[in-house]
């Protein structure tokens, strides 16, 4: 089963076309492993992107230097993950 | 419920499939389970049929779920909304003037593999599980894969993409499923498809920036729709065609649906903004089905009220 240590979820707020094209060198960058959750669209929505945990500073120097902003809305993905299984395998108990 | 499955959590697929098969048990006379078709992986693709006039063909509301894997909540909301209706089906006059005069069928697992493949192998799985000859990367995206402006805008062709339409429409066995089985019966006038997340009511298009004919009606009754779903906890949805809503997306199912006569096509992108996307935790369930109930019943009544 595929772990998530570490990984983190980013929200980058795209304020504009300029923005959206300098975003697109990391949708294009593929070494990087970015897990689009919401993609980049022409609308000023914001993306949310799961970042490995080997990729977070590659991410964050790329966003730092393109002066890109963003937040971190879950900050380690596995924990989450974690606490919906251990609640799946007690609901299953509890159905038995 | 009677094998005391808990809606207020994420289930396998088995268990779902088990309350279903409960469910049509418990309530002979109004729902039968019905199997459509098969996934790649050759699991069933089973729908509830919700109907007062057993054997005949009437005009019918298709509400879909799970079709990306991953968007849990869809898939809950769909089978706690299908105990709804047989509990509140000759209590709650909006529901039982609906089976009056309309079926409903609910898919709660469009797209089985990938659920399976959410609980054993990898949480964030989208597509299907389908192979993609000449590639490592498996799946198509079958929200990509319809007969709507298919490989147009909003899909990619390279199988490792999230968003790859598959190798031509109807590649997925799981979305050919559906459309063979609404187009033998040729009386759909609505399809509703829970996805998540973002809290978003849209209608088509997603191909094209285009406005579709009926859109003015269209909108009218989404915000309606999304004004009954904040009454019950203040949750916000936005409202708009696909396209420019969030962004263009070539061979949907509510596309698809739209352009085969069914006028009233919807996608729900259920809770919640961001906060936990697609791990919206179990105890949020309950709520999220609630309101979005009273969502679904407003564009019920508003087909019920105006078949065409």
């Amino acid at each position: 089963r595929e772990k998530f240590f570490g990984d983190q979820v980013f929200r980058i707020n795209v304020r504009n076309g300029d923005e959206s094209s300098k975003l697109s060198q990391l949708v294009n960058s593929d070494n990087l492993k970015l897990n689009f959750w919401k993609s980049p669209s022409t609308f000023s929505r914001p993306v949310d992107v799961l970042v490995p945990s080997v990729s977070l500073q590659s991410v964050r120097s790329f966003l730092k230097s393109q002066g890109l902003e963003y937040s971190v809305t879950i900050e380690d993905l596995q924990a989450l993950l974690d606490n919906e299984d251990e609640e799946m395998q007690h609901n299953e108990g509890q159905e038995r | 419920s009677s094998n005391n499955f808990n809606y207020g959590a994420y289930h396998s697929l088995e268990a779902i499939y088990r309350e279903m098969d409960s469910i049509a048990r418990d309530f002979p006379a109004l729902v039968s389970r019905v199997k459509i078709g098969h996934s790649f992986e050759n699991r069933p693709m089973y729908v509830l049929k919700f109907s007062t006039a057993e054997g005949r063909r009437r005009p019918a509301i298709w509400l879909n779920a799970g079709i990306h894997s991953r968007e849990w909540i869809s898939q809950a909301t769909a089978i706690w909304t299908a105990r709804k209706i047989v509990s509140d089906y000759g209590k709650d006059p909006a529901l039982t003037s609906i089976l009056e005069k309309m079926d409903i069928f609910l898919l709660p697992v469009a797209n089985p593999d990938g659920y399976v493949y959410t609980q054993t192998q990898n949480r964030l799985w989208r597509k299907t599980r389908s192979l993609n000859p000449g590639s490592a990367c498996v799946g198509a995206d079958p929200n990509r894969n319809w007969n709507a402006s298919f490989a147009g805008e909003g899909a990619s062709d390279n199988p490792c993409s999230e968003i790859y339409h598959g190798p031509h429409a109807n590649s997925e066995v799981e979305v050919k499923s559906v459309v063979d089985f609404i187009q033998g019966h040729r009386n759909f006038k609505c399809f509703i498809d829970l996805h998540s997340y973002s809290q978003l009511l849209m209608y088509p298009y997603g191909y094209t920036i285009k406005k579709a004919p009926d859109a003015d009606e269209l909108d009218e009754v989404a915000r309606r729709a999304a004004k009954a779903l904040a009454s019950l906890s203040g949750t916000t949805y936005q409202v708009g065609p696909t396209c420019t809503t969030v962004y263009p997306a070539s061979g949907s199912s509510v596309d698809w649906a739209y352009d085969n006569g069914i006028k009233y096509a919807f996608t729900f992108e259920l809770r919640d903004t961001g906060h936990y996307g697609f791990l919206l935790p179990a105890n949020q369930i309950i709520p999220t089905a609630e309101e979005t109930w009273l969502g679904l019943k407003t564009i019920m009544e508003h087909v019920r009220d105006n078949l065409y």
